[in-house]
């Protein structure tokens, strides 16, 4: 038997000190609700799910509610979850307007002969089961709006370099 | 980006990650995150993957990928992924992290960048960290 474990990163980059203790905090919350969803029966899908809600849902990670946005101002975000009994993956690109980016995921695996839909589809399939729009300012922190502001000075649009921050 | 990745009693494993990208990016552009082999990959006849980071470097590298064929080839998790993160910087440039956890309950952590934020419970002791080594 193996001994049940859940471990879960808060994403890697040049962390400033100011933000090293929010981070630490919060990955620690994430991985005691995904290990609580797993010891109380709970599949691995359940358990990492839910270890990655918790982030999506932390303004100080850049997921979900935390999330940086495009050149438009706006968030866009990426999400997949995989299950290695089978090899059963879902995944979504450059949604917009839902809480948890991992929560349509797992809905495609499980709900369409696909692996990955994509923008306005994604969302569409979205909404179509059940999961309700959250207005772009929910999502928008201020940290993110200072980061484009700061990118926007790298004039990123010019060069095929991007940042070097996940 | 966040990510997770768990093995139960019997062995089986599963990832997910999350993420909004990078600050600047063009409208449309998608990353590693979503795409099996680079954002992710679980299989349960070696173990489960999720990384951050760089994202285009990545997705030319197929990160996860890369370090789960290493597993197969019978790297432990933890070299297996510190391998991966440190060719990929080394050949393609910029950098990443990887969480792993093996079929068998070994943990893999590394990152080429600065920090990055993990945290892993096993029975009820949680180990986290931020910093390199």
């Amino acid at each position: 038997m193996v001994e049940p474990l859940v471990l879960v990163h808060g994403g890697a980059g040049d962390i400033p000190e100011s933000a090293v203790e929010g981070k630490l905090k919060g990955v620690r919350v994430s991985v005691k609700r995904g290990y609580e969803v797993l010891a109380s029966g709970g599949s691995v899908v359940d358990a990492v799910q839910a270890a990655v809600q918790i982030m999506e849902d932390l303004p100080g990670f850049n997921a979900g509610h935390g999330s940086v946005l495009n050149l438009d101002g706006e968030v866009e975000m990426d999400a997949i979850i995989m299950e290695g009994a089978d090899l059963k993956t879902g995944s979504v690109g450059a949604i917009k307007n839902v809480s948890h980016p991992v929560d349509v995921a797992r809905l495609v695996m499980e709900n369409t002969p696909h692996v990955l839909l994509v923008g306005q589809g994604a969302k569409r399939f979205a909404n179509d089961m059940g999961v309700p729009d959250v207005p772009m300012e929910q999502l928008v922190t201020e940290s993110a709006k200072e980061a484009l502001e700061s990118a926007r000075t790298c004039k990123l649009v010019t060069t095929t370099e991007l940042g070097g921050v996940g | 980006t966040v990510g997770a990745v768990a093995v139960d009693c019997h062995g089986h494993v599963a990832c997910a990650t999350s993420t909004g990208g990078t600050s600047g990016k063009m409208v449309g552009r998608v990353g590693d995150t979503p795409l099996p082999g680079c954002g992710g990959y679980a299989d349960d006849s070696v173990g489960a993957v999720s990384t951050t980071g760089h994202g285009e470097s990545i997705m030319k590298f197929c990160l996860s990928h890369v370090i789960i064929n290493a597993m197969r080839q019978r790297r432990t998790a933890q070299t297996a992924t510190a391998e991966g993160c440190k060719t990929m910087t080394h050949r393609v440039g910029n950098t990443a992290g990887a969480i792993v956890v093996s079929n068998s309950g070994e943990v893999g952590i590394s990152f080429t960048s600065k920090r990055m934020a993990w945290a892993y419970q096993l029975k009820d002791q949680v180990y986290y960290g931020i910093e390199p080594d």
